[in-house]
């Protein structure tokens, strides 16, 4: 149990910090066992720096830049152990349109793999999408699914056939 | 194993049937505050076994059915199934396993079911099973509700406000 | 002390039924004390409906609606007890466009008698400024003030000036 | 009483004197994640008398001043001064009170020092005093930090998940 966690642990934190390298352009992660000399009891803290800034405790890091900290530890527990879908309810909020664009060039590569649903406000996001679904509550309590529009791959086809409304 | 389809019918702010169909790569849902996606969102999570309701926002299993609105009577009850496709002919063993050729799908529709009585019916490609048998099928096809197949602001808040050792079990999860 | 605070939360009820109704264009909105009899002791719960919707927990509202809610009730107690200045910062993060416009027509109206600082992303927010700083890190790690632009009434002034840049 | 003005110089991530100008109305700020506007508000709340640095997102005091970067040495100390119009030519007691003519001023200037050492210094119109006098002029003039003139999504979510006697903390303030 101990030589699989450690195994485990060691993959995450290759992971996370490659994801971060790339969603952040740089900087530095680390994961780091806490509290106990026991791999089976000890906590995990969770440090980086954003590219040129300076160590220092993840609670002084913008909202931002928690996000895409968070949003990095968690891809990179998926690619260690994926599973064939992944949900993601708005978990852009935070992020800037750099910040964006970086989250959704990653997405689109993990997305080769992995089937995504993604819930998002913003028009970056929602365009790398092969089928989009606007919902709405026109008779007020009711829940709709209103229009369907294929967006990614099919867009060329739809395009032709005019099923874009 | 990939996603097909999803339906929806009495399920939180779903009064009508309604179901969304899934393609490889990324489907996208946008729509207005309180419009219904991350309804949708505890659909899945609660089709694919999610026990405690206040991961679904909720205080009592009941809260799960729709509950009425201002043009609508509450429903009585409230089902949600989810379609995979299944290109390895996986059959579940409360089916027969794989030894009876007859049961072995191209898909496997999971179907999650409760009533205002509290009562709750699983099946498994229409034919009634045990939640058990529902969570035998995700563990075999590594389909399972673990800590980062859906996410949300909560776990992401989370994940950065969870004392050292709490954060341990998610990665117990991924060992 | 006790009809102080009966009259207090009088007061802020009244508000925030006020608030909620013009921020969510209807519904209902009230606060209930609930755990004791005794008006020093007892707790505050806050009991909401969306236009439409029917009576439920707080929990099982949207997250856009929720934080609509709780700025509603923010807004109440400030017109309650104002203080001369309020600092926003990113409050209209969860909103979509039409709550976003309803709540800076809102905050335009609180503008005559308060100062407000306010942090956002969003353009329609930005938009309702008199003043606008921009700040960046082009160094890494050091913040930096890089804009000023006169938005709100100065415009006009502005643009024969042509300050604006 | 209006806010004219905020200047900050070494505190998080300020190494260099930046002074904010305010006009009556709305002033906005905008830029990218992690640029330092929420260091803005935190100095905002910090010079209104905030103790609490964890309301600041900080463990220690020490943290608040400029810890350095890739081309920049730490500093040794962090200060904001926070500027106030004063059309009543209030005149805080602790410099003498309303019956010195030469005190009453048409502005108000309240500084916050902290030094690597952990000392602490206030000034009011560049006149040294200590914290309880800078209270007392926020206290007089209605300005303190009170729970809702500073609001960022930790308040607005803080105010919903509070159990129902939390709440009225908040409302006992208004009272
Ligand atoms: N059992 C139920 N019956 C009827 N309506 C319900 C039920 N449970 C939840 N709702 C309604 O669903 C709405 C919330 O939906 P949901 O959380 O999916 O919104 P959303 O689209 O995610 O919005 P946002 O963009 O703000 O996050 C609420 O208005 C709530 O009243
Ligand atoms: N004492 C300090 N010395 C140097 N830098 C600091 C210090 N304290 C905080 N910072 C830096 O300030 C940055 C965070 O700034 P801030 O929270 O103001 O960002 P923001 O503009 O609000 O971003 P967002 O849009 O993501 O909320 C972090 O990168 C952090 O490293
Ligand atoms: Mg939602
Ligand atoms: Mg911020």
């Amino acid at each position: 149990a101990r030589s699989l966690f450690r195994t485990t642990l060691d993959n995450v934190r290759k992971e996370f910090r490659d994801v971060f390298i790339n969603l952040f352009q740089g900087g530095e992660a680390d994961l780091k066992l806490v509290g106990s000399q026991d791999i089976l009891e000890a906590g995990i803290d969770i440090v980086v720096s954003p590219p040129g800034k300076k160590l220092s405790s993840i609670s002084l890091l913008s909202g931002g830049e928690r996000a895409l900290t968070s949003i990095a530890l968690l891809f990179a527990l998926f690619k260690v152990k994926p599973s064939p879908f992944c949900v993601l309810d708005e978990i852009d909020a935070p992020l800037d349109e750099n910040n964006i664009e970086r989250f959704t060039n990653f997405l689109k590569d993990l997305a080769k793999d992995t089937q995504f649903i993604i819930i998002s406000h913003n028009k970056k996001t929602l365009s790398i999408s092969e089928i989009l679904y606007g919902v709405t509550m026109e008779e007020p309590g009711v829940s709709k699914m209103i229009s369907v529009k294929f967006v990614g791959r099919h867009k060329d086809d739809a395009d032709k056939n005019k099923t874009e409304t | 194993m990939e996603l097909k389809s999803l339906k929806i019918f009495g399920f939180k702010s779903f009064p009508d049937e309604t179901k969304f169909e899934f393609e490889p790569g990324v489907t996208a849902i946008v729509g207005p505050n309180g419009c219904g996606k991350s309804n949708i969102v505890d659909a899945i999570r609660w089709t694919l076994g999610e026990q405690n309701v206040h991961s679904l926002r909720a205080g009592l299993t009941e809260q799960l059915i729709f509950n009425g609105s201002q043009t609508r009577q509450p429903l009585g009850m409230a089902e949600v199934s989810l379609t995979f496709s299944n290109p390895s002919h996986y059959a579940p063993p409360s089916l027969g396993g794989s030894d009876k050729v007859n049961l072995t799908f191209s898909e496997i529709t999971i179907t999650r079911k409760i009533f205002r009585s509290g009562e709750s019916e699983y099946f498994i490609n229409k034919a009634p099973c045990r939640l058990k048998d529902i969570t035998e099928v995700f563990m075999d096809t590594g389909l399972g509700v673990n800590a980062y197949s859906v996410i949300s602001q909560d776990q992401i808040d989370m994940i950065l406000n969870a004392k050292p050792e709490e954060r341990r079990y998610i990665f117990e999860e991924a060992a």
